[in-house]
């Protein structure tokens, strides 16, 4: 899907 | 978060005490590369914009925040406190040249053409190169105090050790972010070098010296 993913990282 | 993501931010983390223990200790800014420091406020500035709007993840915030912070404070201790310590005259790596060609990568590679998309690209590019003015000041110093090797060593692997996390993210959980792999990687061959004197010379209890 084109959902925005989360950026999760540093 | 797994074990590789995990130390890698300990060493990140640890990278940044270690500098600011150097800086105290010494009362010196002797060896450090400001242009290098500079780059790194810029590449958090870019990358952690999303403080701005969320979703704010405790233990991202709280690292976000300190790497902003601390990158500011060592500018701040270089300009003023620290300043007739500071090299000038040697640490005159041309940074034009690696914000331009960053900002060219982040136009090409993004994941959307939208202003955060490509600020964030733009600082995984920046953040790949952003040591050279350090490495540039120790090949033309030729040696460095031992305590600022372990600063550069543990900025260093601090993105090599994100390498294993994304293989393991890769294969865990599915996920993968091209543009991070690509970029740690490509920074991780810039350290190569400087790893290598490190294991071989610092290691082993020797000075850091660059072959003449």
């Amino acid at each position: 899907n084109g959902e925005k993913k989360i950026k999760d990282e540093l | 978060m797994n074990i590789f993501r995990l130390l890698g931010d300990l060493s990140h983390l640890a990278s940044i005490f270690i500098l600011l223990h150097k800086i105290r200790t010494t009362k010196s800014c002797a060896g450090i590369s400001f242009r290098s420091q500079a780059l790194y406020v810029l590449v958090y500035l870019t990358r952690y914009l999303d403080l701005l709007w969320g979703p704010w993840l405790l233990y991202n915030t709280v690292m976000k925040l300190f790497f902003i912070g601390s990158s500011v404070y060592v500018l701040y201790l270089m300009k003023f406190d620290y300043k007739p310590s500071h090299d000038m005259g040697l640490d005159n790596f041309k940074v034009e040249y690696l914000i331009g060609g960053s900002f060219v990568m982040a136009l090409l590679f993004n994941l959307a053409f939208t202003f955060d998309e490509v600020m964030w690209s733009f600082s995984l590019w920046l953040e790949s190169v952003a040591i050279l003015p350090q490495l540039f000041l120790l090949q033309r110093t030729g040696e460095a105090e031992t305590i600022t090797t372990h600063y550069i060593f543990a900025l260093g692997a601090y993105r090599a050790l994100y390498i294993p996390n994304w293989l393991y993210r890769w294969v865990m959980e599915g996920r993968v972010e091209f543009i991070a792999v690509f970029a740690g990687i490509i920074q991780t061959i810039v350290y190569a070098d400087f790893f290598y004197v490190y294991f071989t010379k610092v290691i082993q209890g020797q000075k850091f010296e660059l072959p003449a």
